[in-house]
């Protein structure tokens, strides 16, 4: 019994380091080490299944299907740091309906940052949705909402808000999307539908902290997870959708319209030790 | 933050003057798990514990403070070393332009650390010139256009791909006097053999005097991969922290040191052009330690 013991601990050292490096974080990790520990395998070739169940079921068991409304259009608000992939995602997503017909409609609510317009209006372009714009430093607010009633008045059926990268420790720049939430909402009571938080893959156990402060700011309903076509596993996602009870609903595999893909549990947990 | 955590361990030690093989055992693992919390690579922090131990246990019983706030001490020191030493220097050329190449992956504000820098060297005196490579990503040279736009400094991005663009480049900053070119490319991932070759073979072409590797400070285990890769098949003379104006704990810089050995020169810790500050080994090694 003591050199299986021996063996075990080996085991979950192994484990540990995948996990730890998969950016599982370290509460996670401990979690699940310690269910392991508790439920006493007594073959070693258990171990690793059991692990694989024990996380996906830390997993949401839930529909990942992006809120549309009955009555249109539906509102979807992209929001997320600097730098993850808000812009690209929103046009990969604007591009599926697209295909399926949908008239599509998108909102440059980055009045900020450089060239961040531009970027937008060639997506739409690409796509064929058109883009409601103001001038760089005009308000967010004023370009959904205006965004918002040529939705209605053109018979949108999907409206797209990209909005600027922001860090969510940054009280008044989290205060401006929620000025902006609360002015289509006013507007248009369910609105917006679906609000993506937009997390990077190669990000470490600060996505935790963005999930939280976002969703607390602005009621997150889905993520969307990008650059998974990179090295980075994206663990942080278990204690997000754990704790957070926030569903990934998309994630990202690249750079071109195509590369959106759904989210499966099963397949994320394998890929973790791939 | 740690040093709050020994505070409590080592309340019972208070007196004892030499720390114990058991004692300096239980700090480390703490530290280990401070480091790790801070999203320092796994392997990294085994290594750095496993050399740290030894000085630890030398000098514990030289000095007169507790044997925890001794462990600490000994950490932070190394950390520093280890992030050290200060280089915040930019490689001049004798025979201009000098060349300095951004490189690195997708969204890690290689674009606005361009801009950043050049707002920099100019300030120092220097007449920069930006150059627009990266033809793939929509509007991505209308973005630094208006960037140099805003410092005050010229962007030139004609050609049909990076290596002719850079040629263009070149020329108008012999003709025009400008003796600094910074360089904007593409974000691409590390194990994008097309794309790494692209960067190889601009390196060989112009031969820059930096090439730095523009990173987020909020990236996870990954880090390793992307430093390694990047000095591996290109090699790269310094480093660019970004986004250390929020709440990560900023691990990955003693993960990209420990790798590459090459010196963290700057920081970004904003979105506005200056935003821009040298890197400071000691004030990292604080923040990683939360
Ligand atoms: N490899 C890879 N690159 C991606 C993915 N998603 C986005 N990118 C790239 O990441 C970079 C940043 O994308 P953006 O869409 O501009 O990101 P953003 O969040 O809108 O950025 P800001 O508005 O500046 O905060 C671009 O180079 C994109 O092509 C992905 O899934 N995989
Ligand atoms: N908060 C903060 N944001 C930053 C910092 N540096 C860059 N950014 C932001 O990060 C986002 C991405 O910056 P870019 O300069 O477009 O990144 P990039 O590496 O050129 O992106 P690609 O060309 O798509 O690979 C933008 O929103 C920038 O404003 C920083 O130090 N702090
Ligand atoms: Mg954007
Ligand atoms: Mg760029």
């Amino acid at each position: 019994l003591k050199f299986r013991g021996k063996i075990n601990s080996e085991v979950l050292e192994e484990l540990e380091a995948i996990l730890i490096q998969a950016d599982l974080g370290m509460k996670t990790t401990a979690k699940v080490l310690e269910k392991i520990r508790e439920e006493r395998l007594k073959e070693p070739a258990d171990i690793k299944p059991f692990l694989k169940r024990e996380l996906v079921s830390l997993l949401l068991d839930c529909p990942r299907s992006i809120n549309l409304s009955a009555s249109s259009p539906s509102v979807i608000l992209v929001v997320g740091v600097n730098g993850v992939g808000k812009t690209t995602s929103l046009a990969k997503l604007a591009s599926r309906f697209r295909e399926e017909n949908k008239k599509v409609l998108l909102a440059a609510s980055d009045t900020f940052r450089a060239g961040s317009i531009e970027q937008l209006d060639i997506w739409g372009k690409r796509i064929g949705a058109e883009i409601i714009k103001h001038q760089y430093g005009s308000d967010p607010a004023a370009v959904a909402y205006d965004a918002l009633s040529a939705a209605q008045a053109r018979g949108i059926d999907i409206l797209l808000i990209d909005t600027a990268g922001r860090l969510h420790t940054k009280k008044n720049l989290v205060e401006e999307l929620r000025k902006i939430k609360r002015v289509i909402g006013k507007k248009k009571k369910e609105a917006p539908e679906e609000t993506l938080l937009v997390l990077d893959a190669t990000v470490g156990q600060n996505a935790l902290s963005q999930a939280k402060l976002f969703k607390e700011a602005l009621k997150v309903t889905g993520i969307i997870l990008t650059k998974l076509d990179g090295t980075a596993k994206g663990g942080m996602v278990i204690a997000i959708e754990n704790e957070l009870n926030i569903p990934v609903k998309l994630i990202g595999t690249g750079e071109t319209l195509g590369d959106l893909v759904e989210f499966d549990r099963g397949e994320f947990v394998e890929a973790l030790f791939s | 933050g740690i040093s709050v955590k020994f505070g409590t361990i080592f309340k019972k030690l208070r007196g004892r003057g030499k720390l114990s093989e058991k004692n300096i055992e239980e700090s480390l693992k703490e530290i280990r798990l401070a480091l790790l919390e801070a999203d320092v690579n796994y392997k990294v922090v085994k290594k750095f514990i496993h050399e740290v131990k030894e000085r630890a246990i030398g000098e514990a019983v030289l000095r007169n403070i507790t044997p925890g706030q001794q462990v600490v001490k000994v950490i932070h020191e190394e950390l520093t070393r280890v992030m050290g030493p200060e280089n915040n220097k930019i490689n001049i050329s004798s025979r201009p332009p000098t060349i300095i190449v951004l490189v690195g992956l997708q969204g890690s504000g290689k674009t606005t650390t361009c801009a950043k820098l050049g707002g920099y060297l100019k300030e120092k005196g220097y007449h920069p010139l930006l150059v627009a490579t990266d033809i793939q990503r929509p509007a991505a040279r209308k973005q630094l256009e208006i960037l140099g736009k805003e410092l005050g400094l010229p962007v030139f991005g004609d050609g049909r791909d990076p290596l002719d663009i850079c040629r263009g480049a070149k020329d108008l900053a012999i003709s025009e006097g400008r003796e600094v070119l910074l360089v904007d490319t593409a974000g691409r991932l590390h194990i994008d053999e097309k794309l790494m070759k692209e960067l190889k073979q601009l390196k060989k072409v112009f031969q820059p005097e930096e090439v730095l590797l523009v990173a987020d400070a909020m990236t996870g285990q990954d880090a390793v991969n992307i430093a390694q890769a990047f000095e591996g098949t290109l090699g790269i003379s310094g480093v660019v922290l970004t986004k250390l104006d929020g709440d990560a704990r900023g691990g990955a810089a003693l993960s990209i040191k420990a790798v590459t050995n090459k010196p963290i020169k700057f920081i970004g810790v904003g979105e506005k052009l200056d935003a821009f500050q040298p890197f400071c080994p000691d004030r990292i090694a604080s923040r990683i330690l939360g």
